[in-house]
């Protein structure tokens, strides 16, 4: 469904930020 | 690198000086592309076009913070923060020095251009200063100007 959907993109968002904190050493 | 989708277009040429740069100076390059990043986040990481196209930017991102992880500019933002305004301002000095004396070509106005997308890199290490937003604007008309003068077979002034 399209909520399904919308929470597979904001997980794969979430986890490009976390590893743009990582790479910026700010986790 | 993939296709760059339309939606993250205005990254592009900091993505072309990042490729540039990758053996002249690869501090200048990982900060070229850590802008992009941030930048094309910004623009949309939810499309599954552009989500797929920075997943594999960070991926190139990481292994160069760990290829590069023994130098200072990269383990210190500080330091890469200071290594970035510096050649940014040598690219403009350069353009500069060249306009003043009459010389006008192509490397002078690629010059200015470039240095003109690094104040925006910079502006990855917090707020610019308004002396920064100046050579910026400068520097991008600079390169508009001349680049438009003599296409047209005029002389700048």
């Amino acid at each position: 469904t399209g909520s399904v959907g919308t929470s597979v993109a904001s997980a794969e968002q979430d986890e490009l930020s976390q590893r743009l904190a990582k790479l910026r050493d700010q986790i | 690198m993939a296709a760059l989708p339309a939606q993250l277009r205005s990254i592009q040429h900091h993505l072309r000086t990042a490729q540039e740069h990758e053996r002249r100076d690869p501090v200048v390059a990982y900060y070229c592309r850590l802008y992009a990043m941030q930048t094309g986040m910004k623009l949309d990481s939810k499309t599954p076009e552009c989500r797929k196209f920075l997943i594999k930017l960070m991926d190139q991102l990481e292994l160069m913070k760990k290829d590069l992880g023994d130098n200072d500019s990269i383990s210190q933002e500080v330091v890469g923060n200071a290594h970035i305004e510096n050649y940014a301002l040598k690219m403009f000095l350069y353009a500069d020095n060249e306009d003043r004396a009459g010389r006008f070509h192509k490397n002078m106005i690629k010059s200015f251009y470039t240095a003109s997308l690094l104040l925006d890199v910079v502006s990855v290490f917090g707020e610019l200063s308004e002396e920064n937003i100046q050579h910026r604007k400068y520097a991008r008309w600079k390169a508009t100007y001349i680049h438009n003068c003599l296409k047209n077979g005029e002389t700048p002034q």
